[in-house]
């Protein structure tokens, strides 16, 4: 493992614990998008079928179970905390994301490697992890009040998802890696969504002012 | 030959 790939995974695992935080202390989910943390759900669901079928590592195997385990977590807190539901930006959140779902299954059946279904579901996972941060950005542009573990929760998704493209740069330059589209293009499709909220992200912190996005 | 695949990513 290089150390983009690794900074990657710990600046996602990063990124949960500030949600959890912001969940648990502040006992708040405003501004953050309940859409976007289903399809997270869905993602790793999909994407962790091999925990069954194939070992890696105890890493591997311990990173997977975290990360199924606390975007549960989150949508549970979203949905049934008796404090933290009542913080819901509900009305805020009205991303379509089932047209996001349906758009990756299509996409899935369409292009992939091999046509079984663990390879199809992995495939699906990619493309839906793609566009998932689409309702959360989404909803960012509605909020009047960015709070800061909020702006720092996406700010660290995003980062996660860079790190990982210096990691598939490393690996097929130092590892003989093969080129591999559906990752690459739908990790590229990913961190590009990323790009202006990162501007705006750099940009208030530079000038020490409050996140905003302009609608 | 190890397999090249990305699957051991997360």
């Amino acid at each position: 493992m290089n150390l983009f790939r690794l900074l990657g995974d710990m600046t996602h695992l990063l990124s949960i614990v500030v949600l959890l935080l912001k969940i648990r202390t502040v006992k708040s989910c405003a501004g953050i998008s309940l859409k976007t943390q289903e399809l997270y759900v869905i993602v790793f669901l999909t994407r962790y079928l091999d925990l069954f079928t194939k070992y890696y590592s105890v890493y591997n195997t311990a990173m997977k179970l975290v990360f199924l385990g606390t975007s549960i977590g989150i949508v549970w807190y979203m949905r049934y905390h008796k404090v933290v539901k009542q913080t819901y930006s509900k009305d805020e959140d009205t991303f379509k994301h089932y047209f996001l779902i349906l758009l990756s299954i299509i996409l899935a059946l369409l292009i992939h490697r091999a046509f079984d279904v663990i390879e199809v579901l992995w495939t699906f996972s990619l493309y839906l992890e793609a566009v998932a941060i689409l309702p959360q950005l989404v909803l960012l542009q509605k909020s009047r009040n960015i709070d800061t573990l909020t702006g720092d929760y996406v700010f660290l998704l995003g980062a996660y998802r860079a790190l990982y493209i210096l990691n598939w740069v490393y690996r097929f330059l130092m590892e003989n890696h093969k080129f591999r589209w559906i990752p690459w293009i739908s990790g590229l499709v990913q961190t590009a969504l990323y790009a202006d909220f990162f501007y705006y992200y750099i940009k208030s912190w530079k000038n020490r002012e409050k996140l905003k996005l302009p609608a | 030959l190890k397999e090249k695949s990305q699957k051991d990513e997360l």
